[in-house]
């Protein structure tokens, strides 16, 4: 294109500094109030699961008595591995003929040891168990918002309880 | 899952999971 | 070249748009207003879809023609301000109703739709953009995938059609500016007045001009966003010069433009900037008319 005989441009007057003069010379000094907001998208830092300086038999407590308080069930741990909660939970909603439909969400909960007194508990989502549902024909389109909305509640009800 | 730290009492979930052959990170924002 | 982009967004799908990893924000309608603006705005983004958590299904895609909704609500009712702490999103249908203003977008079609009929919904929906929704075939449960901008379809449009070099006629022959009816305002214009028309007339911009008709600026929607975040829902007694003083710093600028521009002038600074709309002068400097994103996407789809 003959970008060249183009007149898009950027109106000067509209660049901040240029506002701010402009409103001085109109007798409008800056002030606390009537200064730039900043919305400095602050970095969001992610974190891979939750941390926790507890001890580890401690954490494994709270999940359970929070996987309580949520009406979720687990399998009894292996006992070579403490470490590991296999969670089933289920979720009630309405499908679109407004029928309540409970589907048995299944997740992984595992602790990590990081360092010394500090370790992490990472969920993981571990499918539907639907009865008889036919097996899963697409594994890449599912919905993660099930998961997250109990690994939310779950993490909310650890928050309360510790 | 990723998490992060609770912020104006809201917190953040999020997992990444493949949609057909492209990579969704789906994060969820829910009131505490 | 119209017809032969026409038919490339029939030949590609929404999901082509995507990039090979994305992310998609929703948000949970049990938030309040309050933390769902700082959670916008930390995410830099002013629109985000809706998930009823309850019923486990997409709730509505939010934009900021909702805010300004909520705006218009408080301004009428200044004795309830302090609600937007407590307004949750799924309060919002009520809110709009009380005031008679259009409800939240509920639109959506499958990623796998062609774009062409993706640009449809785009062009007729109130914020200009459409959520990429797929079902969970197993739980029957929706997913929500992505949400599809008008920007972001031109883009790639931009970015991949070499037929919009072609697109040479002069924008003032192919009548695409809006020249009537357009709300503008004066630097003295009381905000309450700017946001009026935000809500009432589903505009997202309105132009500010001198006492000539001499465009100096432009107050948008996003501004009133930042302003409630710095000021809550207190200040819009303010004028519309003061307010545009609380505008980050990092704000690029208004986009202009000459009727003798051409789209394919337009999609070529689409295809190397940001741009949202743009403000079309003569050659003092007075505003003439607003050309948008979604009469571009009109005109490539419809001519």
């Amino acid at each position: 294109v003959g970008v060249a005989d183009s007149r898009i441009a950027i109106l000067p007057s509209s660049l901040p500094q240029y506002h701010l003069a402009y409103m001085q010379t109109h007798g409008v000094a800056m002030s606390k109030k009537l200064s730039p907001v900043s919305v400095k998208k602050s970095k969001i830092r992610w974190h891979f699961g939750i941390r926790s300086r507890s001890y580890p038999l401690d954490v494994v407590s709270e999940i359970y008595r929070a996987l309580k308080n949520l009406g979720a069930e687990w399998a009894r741990h292996r006992n070579d591995d403490l470490w590991t909660i296999n969670v089933r939970w289920r979720n009630e909603a309405p499908n679109d003929q407004g029928e309540m439909v409970a589907e048995l969400l299944k997740m992984r909960i595992q602790l990590y040891q990081l360092e010394q007194n500090n370790y992490l508990v990472d969920f993981k989502f571990d499918g539907f168990e639907n009865k008889g549902a036919a097996k899963r024909r697409h594994d890449d389109t599912f919905s993660a918002y099930p998961f997250l909305r109990f690994a939310t509640k779950l993490i909310l009800e650890l928050a309360v309880s510790s | 899952l990723a998490t992060t730290s609770i912020r104006h009492n809201v917190l953040a979930v999020a997992s990444v999971s493949r949609y057909s052959s492209k990579y969704v990170t789906q994060i969820l924002y829910t009131p505490l | 070249a119209l017809q032969s982009i026409r038919e490339f967004l029939q030949s590609k799908t929404s999901y082509d748009v995507l990039p090979v990893s994305f992310k998609i924000v929703m948000l949970d309608t049990k938030l309040t207003l309050k933390g769902t603006l700082l959670t916008l705005l930390q995410n830099g983004i002013i629109s985000a879809p809706l998930w009823d958590s309850n019923q486990s299904r997409f709730a509505g895609l939010l934009s900021s023609q909702d805010f300004m909704n909520v705006a218009q609500y408080l301004i009428d009712r200044p004795e309830k301000a302090e609600e937007i702490n407590t307004i949750t999103l799924d309060q919002l249908a009520e809110i709009e109703s009380t005031i008679g203003a259009r409800q939240i977008e509920t639109s959506r079609i499958h990623p796998f739709k062609s774009l062409y009929e993706t640009c449809q919904h785009i062009v007729e929906s109130k914020a200009h953009r459409v959520p990429l929704i797929d079902t969970d075939p197993e739980t029957g449960r929706e997913i929500v995938v992505s949400v599809l901008t008008q920007y972001r379809v031109l883009r790639f449009v931009a970015l991949n059609c070499k037929e919009t070099q072609d697109l040479k006629i002069p924008i003032k022959d192919l009548n695409l500016a809006t020249r009537e009816n357009l709300h503008t305002a004066t630097m003295d214009t009381q905000l309450a007045d700017v946001v009026g028309a935000f809500s009432k007339y589903g505009v997202s911009c309105v132009p500010i001009v001198d006492e000539n008709n001499k465009l100096l600026n432009v107050y948008e929607a996003y501004d009133v966003m930042t302003l409630i975040k710095g000021n809550g829902f207190s200040d819009f007694s303010l004028s519309i010069g003061k307010a545009l003083m609380r505008r980050p710093q990092d704000f690029e600028g208004v986009i202009t433009c000459s009727e003798h521009d051409s789209v394919a002038h337009i999609m070529e600074t689409i295809r190397r900037s940001r741009v949202l709309r743009l403000c079309m002068v003569d050659e003092e400097g007075k505003l003439l008319g607003l050309v948008t994103l979604v009469d571009i996407l009109n005109y490539i789809m419809f001519g």
